[in-house]
């Protein structure tokens, strides 16, 4: 298009209730397209700016700030109730640049790119010196936590086994030498007490997930894990895309993850948390 | 040659209109 009059965008507040709509839409759409870690809120509106768009409405090119909640992707707490991460336990900011339409009163996304990283170490121990910082989510004691804290929460359930899904945090606690984790575990179609190959059971068609907050503290002559987990509403299913010729269609079954207990368990204090359906 | 007085201009607040409100905290 010719550049020329009327062609300009148009400066707009970033605290402007309109600019707020376009933010907010713009979260709503973050989190509900989150595959997977925390669901996040809007901290800040950075800049805007609202194009003419043809043949009609406009198109809000907005900057936004987010961090981190405390909700995770697949819980269905409403964002404006969950609690932001706080920066004694290592917040994480989001960084989004979306555009907006607005058309007929109406907001959709066009586009949206969002990058999304921790504090710095430097500024949480500012903050709070002795403040555990975050793990890389592949540390051996990260994943030893995790498979202690599933099969100790699956020992005690006497429900279907439940898989693990995500590894969504963790922290090295320097007092008392302990590791944090969070994670996200699945369903299946096993029942915890009668497994006996994990690799066979299958995530549910209808998917029940649950989010656990655990920690595995060592101890002399073996360790002490406490796990809490909560499991969500079932996920309906969700009708997938057939390739052609295909008629009926088939649930999508996401392949089973095997998760192998440790093959000696140290004598475990467990709190199984609530089952929430 | 006649010249205008200047007008002087009072100096307010200068509006900043963003970026915008910081709702919890900054990183």
């Amino acid at each position: 298009a010719p550049h020329g009059p009327g062609l300009g965008y148009r400066e707009l507040n970033c605290d402007d209730p309109e600019t707020e709509q376009a933010a907010l839409l713009a979260v709503d759409y973050i989190n509900s397209h989150l595959l997977r870690g925390y669901k996040h809120t809007l901290n800040q509106i950075d800049k805007v700016k609202v194009w003419p768009r043809r043949p009609m409405g406009e198109v809000f090119e907005i900057e936004i700030d987010t961090l981190e909640t405390t909700c995770h992707a697949l819980d269905p707490t409403p964002v404006a109730n969950c609690s932001v991460r706080q920066l004694q336990e290592h917040a994480v900011e989001g960084d989004c640049d979306f555009r907006v339409l607005k058309q007929d009163g109406q907001f959709s996304v066009l586009f949206a790119k969002c990058d999304s990283s921790p504090d710095s170490a430097e500024d949480v121990l500012k903050v709070c010196p002795d403040c555990p910082l975050l793990a890389p989510l592949n540390d051996t004691r990260v994943v030893h936590a995790v498979e202690a804290a599933l099969a100790a929460f699956n020992a005690r359930n006497n429900g279907s086994y439940y898989q693990l899904v995500e590894v969504s945090r963790a922290q090295l606690v320097p007092f008392p030498v302990s590791t944090y984790v969070e994670f996200v575990v699945a369903a299946t179609d096993c029942v915890s007490k009668e497994v006996t190959d994990p690799a066979k059971c299958n995530l549910l068609a209808e998917k029940q997930y649950g989010f656990c907050k655990a920690r595995l503290t060592g101890k002399f002559g073996g360790e002490d894990v406490a796990v809490t987990c909560v499991v969500f509403q079932t996920q309906p299913v969700l009708p997938q895309p057939q390739p052609e010729g295909t008629n009926s269609p088939t649930p999508a079954e996401t392949p089973a993850k095997p998760l192998s207990p440790p093959a000696n368990l140290p004598a475990a204090t467990v709190v199984v948390g609530p089952l929430v359906a | 040659t006649v010249v205008q007085p200047g007008v002087a201009v009072a100096a307010g607040p200068v509006v900043r209109p963003c970026p915008g409100r910081i709702r919890h905290f900054k990183i």
